[in-house]
């Protein structure tokens, strides 16, 4: 483990935590896009399956609990609380979501590093983990005001992202035989998707003001 | 080397 592995890992668990707090202790999701959430929660289900097959370390397997466990509870949260689902914006998540999931697991079954079931699974999560952020970068532009909190998540989802691109510079140095192409290439398109929220988020910051995305 | 070496990340 090095330190842009375990920094990537704690800013994701801090996005997943500010998510939380703005949704359990404020009790809105205003702002954060369901179909995303919904797509998280398959691609942590397809890519943790290993739970059952493979011990890593307790760190992974705890991490693993978490990621799992928040994933769905945001759902949840989001689809049966009443007081947290009325503050979705539903006319706006309008993503058709699940036209990513046949195509990620179509190219899942063309291109992987081993064809069993569970790596299959796993290539498929991946690919849809590049692109779940899709429907909630659409809702963020259509948002208006976008609150600190939401536009925080991203900014920490992004940032996870590319911490972990760091690791694996830092791996393919220190480790001759770490080489993942699937990985890699994945990872870095989910990073690029962010570059343009990044942008107006750095601007928003350098002239503090409230973050709004161009239309 | 472990094939699975990438498996331990997240």
């Amino acid at each position: 483990m090095n330190i842009f592995r375990l920094a990537g890992d704690m800013t994701h668990l801090a996005s997943v935590l500010v998510l939380l707090l703005k949704i359990h202790t404020i009790k809105s999701c205003a702002g954060v896009s369901l179909k995303t959430q919904e797509l998280y929660a398959i691609v942590f289900a397809t890519r943790y399956l290993d739970i059952f097959t493979s011990f890593y370390s307790i760190y992974n397997t705890l991490m693993k609990l978490v990621f799992l466990g928040s994933s769905f509870s945001i759902v949840l949260y989001m689809k049966y609380h009443k007081t947290v689902h009325r503050s979705y914006d539903r006319e706006q998540d309008t993503f058709r979501h699940w036209f990513l999931v046949l195509p990620c697991l179509l190219l899942a079954l063309l291109i992987h590093e081993k064809f069993t079931f569970l790596e299959v699974l796993w290539t498929f999560s991946l690919y849809l983990e590049a692109v779940a952020i899709l429907p909630q970068l659409v809702l963020l532009q259509r948002t208006r005001n976008i609150d600190n909190l939401t536009g925080q998540y991203v900014f920490l989802l992004g940032g996870y992202r590319g911490l972990y691109i760091l690791n694996w510079i830092y791996r393919y140095f220190t480790e001759p035989h770490f080489v993942h192409w699937i990985t890699w290439i994945s990872g870095l398109v989910q990073t690029l998707l962010y570059a343009d929220f990044f942008f107006y988020y750095s601007q928003s910051w350098k002239n503090n003001k409230k973050l709004q995305l161009p239309a | 080397p472990n094939d699975d070496d990438v498996k331990d990340e997240l």
